[in-house]
């Protein structure tokens, strides 16, 4: 099974 | 004041079309030295990064930043009012609650005006850091849109696998699975249409498929689509334009 993660983990709100 | 010139309406047309279908509300920063937009798919797991540089217009003069707020399905219903060997011109005010386009077409002297309300967007922009990519390919966007359409008609997933020596698109599901393997090469004569492949460590990067049906429609923009992938960061699909990129940066599914 795998987990779809989110943009948000690897990218800063700048 | 902006005033953006774009020398064919089916410029501006194509690049909307690019990334309309994954991303509704987008805010474009227009500054002195171009355009850039930036969103992030509902789902947050698909971002789209856009910049066009000043040399992709025929003229262009923005005295003071300005941020226009567009809603991609209202301004696609205007772009499609031109036709796409019109000039057209984008214009607003230094504080705009709207923005004009312009279509004109010179040899019959035929202008056609409209009036888009811009929306105010809240969304918040994010720095987008210069990650390490442990392989970058690049292969005819028509190739890459063939395999992204046929595999995700078996499985909700696909996986890209780099090795030194060939590129594997596969994916599985409840009917079946399916690969394709694709090998590097140089066509001299037709240079789009090389696949080149530059790779520090093998990766094996799995995505969900219908993110992968929506960045297959930034192959309007280009004959050749850029790919650079790490295994422990989002992938970089990028199409260049003469002036300027439609990137998208995509979350991969990792083995929980």
């Amino acid at each position: 099974k795998r987990k779809q993660v989110t943009i948000e983990e690897f990218f800063s709100k700048s | 004041m902006l005033e953006a010139k774009f020398e064919e309406a089916s410029l501006f047309k194509r690049i909307i079309d690019g990334f309309k279908d994954c991303v509704q509300l987008v805010n474009f920063q227009c500054k002195e030295d171009g355009i850039i937009a930036q969103a992030v798919d509902d789902s947050r797991v698909l971002l789209v990064s856009l910049e066009i540089g000043v040399e992709a217009f025929q003229e262009y003069r923005c005295d003071r930043p300005v941020t226009l707020g567009l809603d991609l399905n209202s301004l696609s219903k205007i772009l499609r009012c031109g036709n796409n060997t019109d000039t057209l011109t984008l214009i607003a005010e230094d504080t705009p609650d709207h923005i004009g386009l312009v279509f004109e077409d010179n040899k019959k002297g035929r202008v056609a005006e409209y009036i888009l309300k811009l929306m105010d967007i809240d969304a918040d922009f994010l720095k987008i850091e210069e990650l390490e990519y442990e392989t970058t390919i690049s292969l005819p966007s028509s190739e890459f849109s063939k395999n992204v359409r046929d595999l995700s008609q078996l499985g909700d997933s696909l996986s890209i696998a780099v090795t030194k020596d060939n590129i594997k698109f596969s994916t599985e599901g409840d009917i079946g699975s399916g690969s394709v393997l694709l090998q590097p090469f140089i066509n001299m004569e037709k240079p789009q249409e090389s696949i080149k492949l530059e790779m520090e460590s093998p990766v094996d990067l799995t995505f969900g498929a219908k993110y992968l049906l929506d960045i297959v429609k930034g192959s309007v923009l280009s004959e050749t689509i850029g790919i650079r992938l790490s295994s422990e960061a989002p992938a970089l699909f990028q199409f260049d334009l003469a002036s300027g990129f439609l990137q998208f940066f995509l979350a991969p599914k990792f083995n929980e």
